[in-house]
């Protein structure tokens, strides 16, 4: 089965 | 104070309509070289970013940073209002309440003003780092349109396999599959349908069918999309505008 990713995961908070 | 004239309002429009289905409230950062936007979709799988430099404007200033937090769905009410062919310009004072919207007919003596009521959108900034991307893919923005829609309607997902001079684009579905593989080719006469394909390691990746269909949305916005893809990265899908871009950052899906 396919999961979707979050986008904030990939990316620094700043 | 911010003052920006658009000689049409039919980019801004465009630019609207391409993420007013995405994100509900947007902060618009002014300053002197232009307006940006960040935001995230309610459901945190797709970035968009926004880039309208001073140089997409007829005229443009903005003497200091100004930041107006707009709720889309009202922008687009009345920017929806405005001939797409008017003159359209956007005026707010340095703490401003509202942003006002004027537009001009060119051909007659018609002037119509809007005033746009402001929030305060707690918006969380996220660093986007220069991202190292395994293959890009230049194609006709209106062919990655119909993929995106013709794979939908077979399954929730969609998968990109790029390999050496091609990119094909995969969908397995309950009632079938479907496939549609294209090719580099330069079209030297018109080159706005020619598809650039730049590879430095094969990619396979798979995304939500529904968030390729919000992207494509900006489809009016450039004759060209940019596809940038690194392995288990967000994919980067980005539309020029005269000067600036609107990008698209879309979280992949994975095996559980």
């Amino acid at each position: 089965k396919e999961k979707q990713a979050g986008i904030e995961s990939f990316f620094f908070s700043g | 104070m911010l003052e920006g004239k658009f000689d049409e309002a039919s980019l801004l429009k465009k630019v609207i309509d391409a993420m007013k289905d995405s994100v509900k409230l947007c902060n618009f950062n002014c300053t002197e070289n232009g307006i940006s936007v960040q935001a995230i979709d309610d459901s945190r799988v797709l970035l968009i970013s926004l880039l309208i430099e001073a140089g997409s404007f007829e005229d443009y200033r903005c003497d200091r940073n100004i930041v107006l937090g707009l709720e889309m769905e009202s922008l687009n009410k009345i920017i929806k209002n405005g001939n797409a062919s008017d003159m359209l310009t956007l005026v707010a004072e340095d703490s401003p309440d509202a942003l006002n919207l004027i537009f001009e007919d060119k051909r007659r003596d018609r002037i119509a003003e809007y005033s746009l009521k402001l929030m305060d959108i707690d918006q969380d900034f996220l660093k986007i780092e220069d991202m190292k991307f395994d293959a890009v893919v230049n194609m006709p923005s209106a062919e990655f349109a119909k993929i995106c829609r013709d794979m939908k309607t077979l399954s929730e997902s969609l998968q990109i396999i790029i390999t050496k001079d091609s990119v094909k684009f995969n969908s397995e579905g309950d009632f079938g599959s479907g496939s549609v593989v294209i090719k580099s080719f330069t079209d030297l006469e018109k080159t706005e349908e020619s598809v650039r394909i730049t590879l430095e390691k094969p990619i396979n990746l798979t995304f939500g069918a529904k968030y390729l269909n919000d992207i494509i949305k900006s489809t009016p916005l450039a004759s060209q999309v940019t596809i940038k893809l690194c392995d288990k990265q967000p994919a980067l899908f980005e539309y020029q505008l005269p000067s600036g871009y609107l990008r698209f950052y879309l979280a992949p899906k994975f095996e559980d």
